[in-house]
């Protein structure tokens, strides 16, 4: 496409066509949208984030990010969405304007390019990384039980061949190491979004541990929020609450990491659908994900804007 | 390229502990190359496994022989793939 306009966001693309859709974005919109090369996945892809400023430095921010689970196809086509979402109302929705007055936002769409390219060439159902080990003829580290937050406790796999495999040691994956190293050098990240697929949920911290997170309340009234405005667009039905009592118990995720670290807002959510299509959600639902799914983040996102800490 | 011609995605959901135990256990065993879609996580849950076509018939004749109900929730999982391909390719050729 030749530009930004005439891209298909009812259809999934290649890893070169999002790379190229963010070097298109950035080029129509170079005061507002710069690319960071945050690091290298196992298969020296580059890790590209797409950083959406009015300027200032070092400003409070949030971070989203789509497709650490390579196969969760409709995550980074949401994430493509959300880019061009804040680019079309960074101007004219006041809610995201005042966001950005204050704000920067950190969207890194392809989490897992190795796999997503996996994903596309040779298995569609692939998940984890593509790192390989001695002594293991299977491949690939569950990316989100590779982070240093009851890393290698009970809810990950010690086995390599596992989906859950945790990994030798936190941060092993390069995938997971670049964001970690990206958050503490910034410092100033406020709220932390990681996206997944299927099972329609808004899940805050923890996931290792059954001690509730001393921001539980808060983060329960927001995600109940936020869920209610993700549900009036479509009305798609989501459930909310912690990790381990929604869904199961689960160590060295993303937003356990996130939240120990100091980032009070860290969510996660689980897209459509609840399992009629899983992983292979059409195409055609795409764009009416994306639509919901910014609804709950701007509930989110104006939250961490309007209680700064 | 690995390919999906007989896959099945069986939706399981355990409604006592028996039952919830003896779909853990096709966890382990690795043999049947289940791929959890969605892992257990208690009674009332769904559990999704994407089976491979080999696989198939012992896991449904473990589930049955179990006393455990499950609904096929994808009944063909190269079809589903073949048409994401399909409309990928459509819409580039579109472009």
């Amino acid at each position: 496409p030749l530009s930004t306009n005439t891209f298909d966001y009812t259809t999934y693309h290649s890893l070169d066509e999002i790379y190229a859709f963010m070097d298109l974005l950035v080029a129509e919109n170079p005061n507002l949208v710069s690319k960071l090369e945050i690091g290298q996945s196992t298969e020296n892809r580059p890790l590209y984030v797409l950083k959406f400023s009015k300027g200032g430095t070092n400003r409070p921010a949030i971070w989203i990010d789509t497709g650490i689970h390579s196969r969760e196809w409709v995550t980074q086509a949401s994430g493509v969405w959300f880019a061009k979402k804040i680019v079309q109302d960074h101007e004219n929705d006041e809610g995201l304007a005042s966001i950005l007055d204050k704000m920067d936002i950190f969207l890194e769409i392809v989490t897992n390019p190795d796999g997503f390219v996996f994903t596309q060439t040779q298995n569609r159902m692939w998940r984890k990384t593509r790192s390989k080990r001695s002594g293991s003829l299977c491949i690939g580290v569950d990316p989100n039980r590779n982070w240093d937050a009851g890393f290698g406790g009970p809810g990950a796999s010690g086995n390599p061949c596992s989906e859950t495999y945790h990994g030798p040691y936190a941060n092993s994956e390069p995938e997971v190491k670049a964001i970690v190293d990206f958050v503490k050098s910034h410092g100033n990240i406020k709220a932390f979004i990681s996206i997944h697929s299927y099972s329609q949920l808004l899940l805050y911290p923890y996931g290792y541990t059954r001690t509730p997170v001393p921001d539980q309340k808060e983060l329960h009234e927001i995600s109940e929020k936020a869920v209610a405005a993700l549900s009036s667009l479509y009305g798609t039905s989501y459930k909310y609450g912690s990790i381990i009592t929604t869904i199961y118990q689960a160590s060295g995720g993303t937003i356990d990491w996130t939240y120990n670290q100091g980032i009070k807002y860290s969510f996660t959510f689980e897209l459509r659908d609840t399992g009629r299509y899983g992983f292979l959600l059409p195409a055609k639902q795409i764009v009416p994900t994306a639509q919901e799914t910014w609804l709950a983040l701007q509930v989110i996102m104006q939250h961490a804007r309007d209680h700064p800490y | 390229t690995e390919t999906f011609v007989g896959h099945q995605v069986l939706r399981i959901v355990p409604t006592t502990d028996e039952e919830l135990q003896k779909v853990e256990e096709l966890q382990n065993l690795e043999e049947l190359q289940l791929d959890f879609w969605l892992a257990p996580r208690g009674l009332g849950h769904p559990v999704d496994v994407h089976v491979p076509f080999p696989s198939l018939q012992p896991v449904k004749a473990h589930l049955e022989a179990n006393g455990i109900s499950y609904s096929i929730m994808i009944q063909d999982v190269q079809a589903l793939v073949d048409h994401e391909q399909t409309e990928m390719l459509r819409s580039r050729r579109q472009l």
